[in-house]
């Protein structure tokens, strides 16, 4: 494993202990999208089937059960939380789930690789993670003072992804059989929704001013 | 179809 991957994993659980510190802390899930959890989740019940047969690492395995544990616990806490569920904006996060779901399903059905139920949900997992952040950045564009945590949460996921492809790149000119056209080209699909959120974010804290989006 | 390919990320 390299030191991109090692960084991006890292991000990856920093964001989440970001929002889930959000959440459990300040008791409050604004500005963040039940939907994009919901998708986020959704991607790692359908990539991780293999936890137990497909054994790579460790690292590996003790990763997917805390993605697993976490988004889960993420979802439960803004759909039942007593207290929680209160500050979840229903109103203002409305995209479609099949405008995502039915795509990223399509898709996968035209180019998995072989034709087994795991391997065209992986499929799946890939093209649904690549588009899954939609949900949020409509919702950070609707919210007025979105608050640090919810910056820094999407900050964190995208920088994950950026870390990602620079593990790619890494990992194409050191391993002579490391080809993945489809996960890089959803990778970058994914890399490029976030730079117009990234602009906004350096440009709020160039400014030292409170993060917004144009609507 | 793509290559399989190596689901050693996560």
């Amino acid at each position: 494993m390299n030191v991109f991957r090692l960084a991006g994993d890292m991000m990856h659980l920093l964001s989440i202990v970001v929002l889930l510190l959000k959440i459990t802390g300040i008791k409050s899930c604004r500005g963040i999208s039940l939907k994009t959890q919901e998708l986020y989740l959704l991607v790692f019940i359908t990539r991780y089937l293999d936890i137990f047969t497909n054994f790579v690492s460790l690292y590996n395995t003790v990763m997917k059960l805390v993605f697993l544990g976490t988004s889960s616990a993420i979802v439960y806490y803004m759909r039942y939380d007593r207290i929680i569920k209160l500050t979840y904006d229903k109103e203002q996060d409305t995209f479609k789930y099949l405008l995502l779901v039915a795509p990223s399903a399509v898709l996968a059905l035209a180019t998995s690789h072989v034709y087994t139920v795991l391997e065209v949900l992986w499929t799946f997992s890939i093209y649904l993670e690549a588009v899954a952040i939609m949900p949020q950045l409509v919702l950070l564009q609707r919210t007025q003072n979105i608050d640090n945590l919810t910056g820094n949460y999407v900050f964190l996921l995208g920088s994950y992804r950026g870390l990602y492809i620079l593990n790619w790149i890494y990992r194409f000119f050191t391993e002579k059989h490391y080809r993945q056209w489809l996960v890089w080209t959803c990778g970058v699909v994914q890399t490029i929704i976030y730079c117009d959120f990234f602009y906004y974010y350096f440009l709020s804290w160039q400014n030292n001013e409170k993060l917004a989006l144009p609507a | 179809a793509p290559a399989a390919a190596l689901k050693d990320e996560l």
